[in-house]
């Protein structure tokens, strides 16, 4: 998946 | 993963801890509002639907699950635990969170980024994350005045969502298409409803006195 789109953010 | 959202989210698992600590050494839960701790817990719920799906880091996958044992501890503890559910004063805390929640989810279902379950779940736990403080600072005022650990939760809670938004300007500036707009106006909306709660909290230290906050 596009990497801007994954929720790496709590 | 930058200093500014290390911090945040440090400051964040401090915020929790604090309460928790507080409500479980003390054994009372006088001056914290039930209603925003449930919100929180709903915050965390929709927020981390994903924790089982989608794996980012151990870190990550960590703080979700202290988040979310935290905050559901937490109203536990206010609810069923025989002695800290006397001291909760269920008369002063009767802001119908409820009525924030459905322009919440209205909201995620008119403005979000992907319209799937999760995303508008996910969009719904940022709009209630930042009003979610609300009971807890409508408890304050009219109890008008605030015992030190709260104060120290507010206060951490704030610092929190401030960190943030440092981290969302680095991250703007450091990763190309990195543009959350819905992420960045809920995190500032949430940051501004703590600013005069800092003011008087900053008042307060300052002139080393009580938290009083107006009417």
């Amino acid at each position: 998946p596009d990497k801007s789109y994954e929720k790496d953010e709590l | 993963m930058n200093i500014f959202r290390l911090a945040g989210d440090m400051t964040h698992l401090a915020s929790v801890l604090v309460l928790l600590l507080k409500i479980h050494t003390i054994k009372s839960c006088a001056g914290v509002s039930l209603k925003t701790q449930e919100l929180y817990a709903i915050v965390f719920a929709t927020r981390y639907l994903d924790i089982l799906t989608s794996f980012v880091s151990i870190y990550n996958t960590l703080m979700k699950l202290i988040f979310l044992g935290s905050s559901f501890s937490i109203v536990w503890y206010m609810k069923y635990h025989k002695t800290v559910r006397r001291t909760y004063d269920r008369d002063q805390d009767t802001f119908r969170h409820w009525f924030l929640m459905l322009p919440c989810l209205l909201l995620a279902l008119l403005i979000h980024e992907k319209f799937t379950f999760f995303e508008v779940l996910w969009t719904f736990s940022l709009y209630l994350e930042a009003v979610a403080i609300l009971p807890q600072l409508v408890l304050l005022q009219r109890t008008r005045n605030i015992d030190n650990l709260t104060g120290q939760y507010i206060f951490l809670l704030g610092g929190y969502r401030g960190f943030y938004i440092l981290n969302w300007i680095y991250r703007y500036f450091t990763e190309p298409h990195y543009v959350h707009w819905i992420t960045w106006i809920a995190g500032l909306v949430q940051t501004l409803l703590y600013a005069d709660f800092f003011y008087y909290y900053f008042l307060s230290w300052k002139n080393n006195k009580k938290l009083q906050l107006p009417a």
